[in-house]
């Protein structure tokens, strides 16, 4: 474990541990997209099915079990908890997801590590990972103005996979035959995707504005 | 070689 996968892990905690918190005191998520919530549940579905049959260590296990936790607990809530449901707008977060899910099985199906059925779902769940934040970001462009916590959520996502990029690059030198392609494209490719994103966050965090993303 | 598979990473 290296500095940079616990920042990346800590990081990625926190961005779940804001939305909860942000759901569960205001009883709303108004600007988080459903979507990206399922898909992100999926993502650790099909990620953490070694979650009984291969243990790594006692903090492995735990974070495991907190991100299945913790997104599962998210879909529920937009989905069946009274209040905050309402305050979803789900004729703005239109994004077909199901047009997400397909393409990566797919890929999941051509290109894996082994073809066996834990490795096409940990592939799967890489790609979908990599996907995974495309609605929230099309539903941040839908309705422009950004609370600070879905800006802060979607920030520190981003921050996340950006710090797991630089752990890739540590293990790359100090262990041998560490090489993960499908880890580190999928990795790449999702941060990227918040690119423009953290362009607009910062530019509006470093004019002290509030963030609007472009039409 | 068998750690090569095993994900060690979340």
């Amino acid at each position: 474990m290296n500095m940079f996968r616990f920042l990346g892990d800590m990081t990625h905690l926190f961005s779940v541990l804001v939305l909860l918190l942000k759901i569960h005191t205001i009883k709303s998520c108004a600007g988080i997209s459903l979507k990206t919530q399922e898909l992100y549940a999926i993502v650790f579905a099909t990620r953490y099915l070694d979650l009984f049959t291969d243990y790594i260590s006692l903090y492995n296990t735990v974070m495991k079990l907190v991100y299945l936790g913790s997104s599962l607990s998210i879909v529920w809530y937009m989905r069946r908890h009274k209040l905050v449901r309402r305050s979803y707008d789900k004729d703005q977060d239109t994004f077909r997801h199901h047009f997400l899910i397909l393409p990566c099985l797919i890929l999941a199906l051509l290109i894996n590590e082994k073809f066996t059925f834990m490795e096409v779902m940990w592939a799967f769940s890489l790609y979908l990972e990599a996907v995974a934040i495309l609605p929230q970001l099309v539903l941040l462009q839908r309705t422009r103005n950004i609370d600070n916590l879905t800006g802060q959520y979607v920030f520190l996502l981003g921050a996340y996979r950006s710090f797991y990029i630089l752990n890739w690059i540590y293990r790359y030198f100090t262990e041998v035959h560490y090489v993960h392609w499908i880890t580190w494209i999928s990795g790449l490719v999702q941060t990227l995707l918040y690119g423009d994103f953290f362009y607009y966050y910062f530019h509006s965090w470093k004019n002290n504005e509030k963030l609007q993303l472009p039409a | 070689t068998d750690d090569q598979t095993t994900k060690d990473e979340l």
